[in-house]
């Protein structure tokens, strides 16, 4: 048999120098490219929303600068009038909103915190916000779970769905927290 | 040098002035108003002129921005968010003024001023980032000019009138910058870089929205520029994790490359695998596996697939660069054509090794480009004679032909290493189902079957095998090529001794077959 | 072997990986919804 790296033994060097070293992987078996965060089912097209070749997730719709006439953008005197964000002050639609729109940012954190709150609690497993529908008391209540009728919020059809469900408590997030050294925005 | 006394002051002095203006509430709509007193003002300070004094106060306004940066990004005690929203506050502003001078330099209809001024600006502001980066070393920090570049490209890209009879210039202005910045001339600009030739609006007008597809070929250059960048650290597999990084942020491109444009990919596959080095498989597999949207692939585990029916095998591949050049020296070109005419002079053959080596490329002894070069002109000739006697290619048609006299001299004749590299730039020619894929499929098979020493089917063997072995994608070509080779009984293939070299090796071979069957 | 020049490259690929381009650094400033990247559950939806 060939005896140098250009045979099967070469490769066969290669490929159990490669279950040892992890520098050797990106090359040896490759990298499975499905785990890049790129939809490559996707029917539309994938540059218009590439955020960047290090995000492992496309662009949030209002990360694309999109030509709009000037007047349109908040100008940064604009910005002054207009009146701070204070979620306690939003309706519940508006709060899944800002929570479905701003994954991996603060605003996320804090729609949660402000659902959290008004009682809402996220179910850690189902990936799902769910409360208690108002004067349906659980039919059964332990102290690991209860089961009865809840209010479900349901992204898909954004709107609120009742539902029989059984509930554990420790599938339930506990209370989120702000981040302490938030990265204050002079802007904000 | 030379800058006349007082001019930096002057235009310190103007550009604190014009970021004022910027960001006053009477700025106006995208800053006209601010711009058409900012302009009496340069006017008064003489700042334009003479070109010379336009291009010093580029130069310096360029540096007085990226000082600010520096500034900035030095403060421990600030946060990344409000460092940028600091250096964004003067670099949007500056980024406007250049805009602005652009498009309003010269009447509305005179596009050669604006094109040379913002040639001149984006040379002004590559000139600053290559004195910085070989001045500041590893302290080099890139946020300034991706800054500066990116949204003055998403500016100059706006849907403007005044913009829109200038469009192909303004991208050719900025891919000759990039061509610039390559990796290769400022390795600390490399990450910005690749997010610059990556943005969306970037790759929209390049790729998209440039009629003709007038933007592919200054795209492909690009892309090679990153390749040759990565290449030495890909060749020797030894990837620290900085530049693992820029390999996958790679990938992801290609990948939205392979899915939004991979008719791009299918036209400029050669150059890239000219500068892919041979190891680096799964990226050229990604390149191989492009094939045009409106094909449809049959499943190349389909039994008894009969290849040589299908309508689009006889088509050959859009070729869009010229790699006969590629065939150097003249002579060399002259001799080989020669013997395929004519199978004379037949020293031809005996010279063909030399031919082949190189001795200034580092890491290998042999020119890759000219071996895939030369692959192809004789496998195209092959094809052209096949035809023209009214014949397809196939494992006997291909036979007994000074084409075919080459690659069986090149198997017996090259060394290993010559070897392997002869045998990957046929395997490179197995993509979608079209004239080439077919050709170079047989030949592989024929050169496996008629093979006087075991190595040489091992080397066919490994060749495939490392291609297979990776992760997806894996291009229909290579599929139905070593499907073949272990499904045919004629070549005999499960009794070689390397089938059996190791037990993952064997375990390999049985699961691609156990998928084949 | 790598060459010195390709050494100079990775010293310097090196050193820029310690500071690389944030997506933010692509788009226009939000003066009233600026991006605030923070860590959050990897429960929660992040597409």
């Amino acid at each position: 048999m060939v005896n140098d790296q250009f045979g099967m033994v070469g490769l066969l060097t290669f490929i159990r120098a490669a279950e040892t070293d992890p520098n050797l992987v990106a090359l040896a078996p490759g990298i499975d490219l499905t785990t890049l965060g790129l939809n490559l089912n996707s029917p539309e097209n994938l540059y218009s929303t590439f955020q960047s070749p290090w995000a492992d997730s496309p662009c949030r719709p209002q990360d694309i600068d999109f030509h709009v006439h000037s007047e349109y953008l908040t100008n940064i005197f604009i910005r002054e009038k207009l009146a701070p964000i204070k979620l306690n002050r939003y309706g519940e639609d508006l709060l899944f909103f800002l929570f479905y729109m701003n994954n991996g940012d603060v605003l996320q954190l804090a729609a949660a915190v402000e659902l959290y709150n008004r009682d809402w609690r996220y179910h850690k497993e189902d990936r799902v916000w769910i409360t208690r529908a108002p004067g349906m008391d659980p039919s059964i209540k332990t102290n690991s779970y209860e089961k009865g009728t809840y209010y479900f919020w349901d992204a898909p059809s954004w709107r609120k769905v009742a539902k029989e469900f059984l509930l554990e408590y420790d599938k339930l997030e506990d209370r989120p927290h702000l981040p302490h050294t938030l990265h204050h925005n002079p802007n904000q | 040098f030379d800058d006349p006394p007082g001019l930096h002051e002057k235009t310190e002095f103007l550009l604190r002035e014009w970021v004022n203006m910027y960001h006053s509430p009477a700025a106006g709509r995208d800053s006209t108003k601010a711009f058409s007193m900012f302009v009496g003002q340069m006017h008064q300070q003489g700042i334009l002129k003479t070109d010379d004094l336009i291009t010093r106060f580029f130069r310096l306004s360029t540096e007085m921005c990226v000082d600010l940066c520096y500034r900035a990004l030095n403060e421990q005690t600030h946060s990344p968010t409000l460092i940028r929203a600091k250096c964004f506050h003067t670099l949007d502003a500056f980024v406007r003024l250049i805009s602005l001078l652009v498009k309003h330099s010269g009447d509305s209809t005179n596009s050669v001023t604006k094109i040379n001024l913002l040639n001149k600006v984006l040379g002004i502001v590559a000139g600053v980032l290559l004195q910085d980066h070989e001045v500041r070393n590893t302290e080099f920090q890139q946020l300034p000019y991706h800054r500066i570049f990116i949204m003055l490209f998403i500016e100059l890209n706006a849907p403007e009138q005044v913009l829109d009879g200038i469009n192909f210039q303004i991208l050719t202005a900025f891919c000759n910058t990039f061509h610039i910045l390559r990796p290769r001339k400022a390795p600390g600009f490399a990450y910005a870089w690749l997010e610059l030739i990556s943005h969306r609006v970037f790759i929209g007008r390049m790729l998209a929205i440039t009629p003709q597809q007038r933007g592919w070929g200054m795209y492909a250059q690009l892309l090679i520029d990153l390749i040759k960048f990565l290449s030495p650290f890909l060749r020797n597999a030894d990837l620290t994790k900085a530049a693992q990084l820029l390999y996958k942020g790679t990938l992801r491109v290609l990948l939205v490359l392979l899915h939004d444009f991979p008719e791009f990919l299918c036209d400029y596959h050669y150059l890239f695998c000219d500068v892919i080095p041979p190891n680096c498989i799964q990226m050229r597999n990604l390149i191989l596996s492009a094939f045009p949207r409106n094909m449809r692939l049959p499943d190349p585990f389909t039994p008894n697939l009969k290849v040589d029916m299908l309508s689009d095998i006889t088509h050959p591949p859009r070729i869009v660069t010229n790699f006969t050049n590629m065939i150097q020296p003249a002579s060399f070109k002259k001799d080989l054509d020669s013997y395929l005419k004519s199978r004379a002079p037949v020293t031809f053959l005996s010279d063909l090794r030399s031919n082949l080596q190189v001795s200034n490329e580092p890491g290998t002894r042999y020119s890759i480009p000219l071996i895939n070069a030369l692959v192809l002109y004789v496998g195209t000739q092959a094809i052209t004679y096949i035809h023209s006697k009214g014949q397809t290619p196939s494992m006997s048609t291909i036979a007994h032909s000074s084409h075919m006299d080459i690659f069986q001299n090149l198997a017996v004749d090259l060394d290993t290493e010559g070897r392997y590299l002869f045998l990957n730039a046929i395997a490179n020619q197995l993509r979608y189902p079209n004239s080439h894929t077919h050709y170079f499929s047989c030949t592989l098979l024929y050169l496996f079957a008629e093979a006087n020493t075991e190595a040489i089917q091992e080397q066919i063997t490994r060749v495939l095998l490392e291609r297979l072995i990776v992760n997806r994608p894996h291009p229909w070509g290579l599929l139905i090529t070593f499907i073949e080779l272990i499904k045919n009984p004629s070549f005999n293939f499960w009794n070689h001794e390397f089938v059996h070299c190791a037990p993952e090796i064997h375990k390999l071979f049985e699961s691609v077959a156990r998928s084949c069957t | 072997p790598l060459n010195k020049e390709h050494l100079y490259h990775l010293a310097m690929l090196d050193s820029s990986y310690h500071h690389l381009p944030h997506p933010s650094d692509s788009e226009r400033l939000r003066h009233y919804l600026p991006r605030n990247p923070c860590p959050t559950a990897a429960y929660y939806p992040q597409l």
